[in-house]
């Protein structure tokens, strides 16, 4: 038996609406350390990993590790049907082959449950482990977001260069170039427009912008984005969920040779 | 000439 319920039901929405596009059908893993998924994108090259902490739910009943496949694009034409301040409640009976969201408006006037057949789905799980980075740059996610959709418009790969002077973002297409440089910027007033960049050794990697783009699909869950380079491993793009977990997004560069 | 890498050339399977 899984019971799962989530307050801020729009977390839940936006998590769908964040991943949607870059992997089709994905397992969630249901434990009691949380509402997790690993999946990666249908060209091996990008990877999504979900942490919902159990502790972030009103309710979390689950009896045992449960494995549960999803169409996410299935799954996110159901979640638009809750409202923005609805409750969502995830159901499932052991051995069942469906699973039902529950959302309740905030008033209580209005309870709907939708039922969605789950799949089985073989996919592959990839063991990432704890690395230090030797750079991590934190940023408004708005900004981020902004810069990959500018540069997309002019070329197809972005090369992010960490040193000391700042983050730089670069691209060059048919039609010119672009570079766009942001400086370390701490004195602002709100703490989550602040830019900062701990660098350990400089770095500079370059990535294609199609799935950079996919990743900013999660800017509407945090104010702010990290991004955590290094000259040997993927990229790690991550938002964080308020006081729940995080969406990391996992990007291998594209290297010359 | 740009390769894509993948990501299990990083990561192992699991």
């Amino acid at each position: 038996m899984l019971e799962l319920r989530l307050v801020q039901g729009s977390l839940l929405k936006k998590v769908l609406e964040s991943i949607k596009e870059l992997v089709n059908d994905a397992n969630f893993d249901c434990s009691s350390t949380g509402f997790s998924l690993q999946a990666m994108d249908s060209s091996h090259v990008a990877l999504v990993a979900l942490l919902l902490r159990s502790e972030g739910f009103e309710h979390y009943r689950c009896d045992r590790n449960l494995s549960m496949g999803m169409n996410l694009n299935n799954m996110a034409k159901m979640l638009k049907c809750a409202g923005n301040d609805d409750i969502i409640t995830i159901k499932a009976d052991d051995g069942s082959d469906t699973v039902t969201f529950m959302f309740e408006s905030p008033t209580q006037d209005k309870i709907s449950d939708f039922e969605m057949k789950l799949m089985d789905i073989d996919s592959e799980h990839l063991g990432i482990p704890e690395a230090e980075y030797d750079a991590i740059v934190r940023m408004p996610s708005a900004e981020f977001a902004r810069i990959c959709k500018d540069l997309s418009s002019i070329g197809d790969t972005v090369v992010i260069s960490v040193t000391k002077e700042g983050v730089k973002f670069s691209t060059k297409g048919d039609i010119g170039a672009a570079n766009i440089v942001c400086r370390q910027n701490t004195t602002v007033d709100k703490p989550d427009d602040a830019t900062v960049i701990e660098m350990k050794e400089p770095v500079s990697l370059q990535f294609a912008l199609r799935y950079t783009n996919f990743f900013t699909k999660a800017t509407p869950l945090s104010s702010t984005v990290t991004i955590s380079l290094s000259n040997e491993l993927p990229v790690v793009v991550e938002y964080k969920i308020a006081e729940m977990g995080y969406v990391r997004f996992y990007l291998a560069p594209k290297i010359e040779e | 000439q740009i390769f894509q890498k993948i990501l299990v050339d990083y990561f192992d399977s699991k």
